[in-house]
């Protein structure tokens, strides 16, 4: 069993939920927030069989969108108000994932 | 040392704190929610020695029940009212108990 | 790939979030909740390169601080309102930091 850990963007965190459910998987979705834009996002978990990985990342590949974001140049959580006009475009991943083994596996 | 993850109900999830606290066991708990009935439930960390895995996962299930959740037929996130009057069963486990090999531990 | 999961004081996790994005990190930070004291911490991911696991872990050091909390003598998360004045000293670490070995990592 692997564990397929992935952090997606909360527009697509329904549609990833219901993609993996559809696709048979069992899933997990957590609250989490982004260290650069102190934004909320989702970390998604998904528990599967091995032969199924490539499966699950196929899903979230097909499901997560790639999307461009322009952030104020001198980003900084404290300063809420812009002073200045500059941006720059910063691109959020459709999803960063993580498969780490399960060494064991139970459900009770 | 292993890393015990485990999705736990959250009518259940105050008994299993207090039980592993107990035990001696340091834990954490984060709100989660399941990808197929979109409800709250709770996802509990608990990093231990590798002898001591065995009393958790035995705490886990002392503590965690299963029960029978009623749900539509049709399950769609999208219909929140029911036109029609078809449920069926489906069980909730008590614990889905994930168990990760540590790397490295450290307490600073 | 190693993923460093640490949970943190949330009075120092702004900090951490800062300083390991200033170090060219990513992180995810995941509200929790811990067992003993029943309060809110925060639960901080951030996968990196072995080589670099080091310096993650060296942030974590600078940047949480180890505090002394007083709790009553009969810790029961039930008793909201103390009849007794007897108090207890207990350590919260800085971090407490486990380091889990990524199979495979992806960006997409
Ligand atoms: N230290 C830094 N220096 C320069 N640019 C930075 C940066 N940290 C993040 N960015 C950029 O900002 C985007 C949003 O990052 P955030 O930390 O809010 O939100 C992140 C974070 O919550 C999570 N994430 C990504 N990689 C991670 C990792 N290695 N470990 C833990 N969480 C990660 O996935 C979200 C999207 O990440 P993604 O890489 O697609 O997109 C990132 C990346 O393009
Ligand atoms: N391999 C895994 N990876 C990650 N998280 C896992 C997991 N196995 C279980 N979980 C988590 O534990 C909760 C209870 O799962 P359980 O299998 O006991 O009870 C499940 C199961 O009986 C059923 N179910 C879930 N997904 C299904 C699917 N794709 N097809 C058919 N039935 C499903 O609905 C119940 C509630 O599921 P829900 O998703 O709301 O909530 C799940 C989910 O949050
Ligand atoms: N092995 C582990 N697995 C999962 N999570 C872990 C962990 N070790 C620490 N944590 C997390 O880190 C927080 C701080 O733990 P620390 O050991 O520094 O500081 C702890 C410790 O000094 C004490 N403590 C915790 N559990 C205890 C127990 N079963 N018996 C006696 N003292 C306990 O109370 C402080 C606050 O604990 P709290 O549970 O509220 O919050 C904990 C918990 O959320």
């Amino acid at each position: 069993m692997k564990l397929v850990m992935a952090v997606v963007q909360d527009i697509d965190v329904d549609a990833v939920m219901g993609a993996l459910t559809e696709a048979g998987e069992r899933v997990t979705r957590i609250a989490s927030t982004g260290g650069f834009f102190r934004q909320g996002n989702s970390t998604v978990l998904c528990a599967t069989e091995d032969k199924r990985v490539d499966n699950v990342i196929a899903v979230l590949k097909k499901v997560c969108h790639r999307r461009t974001r322009l952030i104020p140049v001198s980003l900084d959580p404290g300063e809420a108000i812009l002073t200045s006009g500059a941006y720059t475009e910063v691109t959020v991943g459709g999803a960063t994932i993580l498969v780490f083994d399960i060494e064991r596996f139970a459900q009770i």
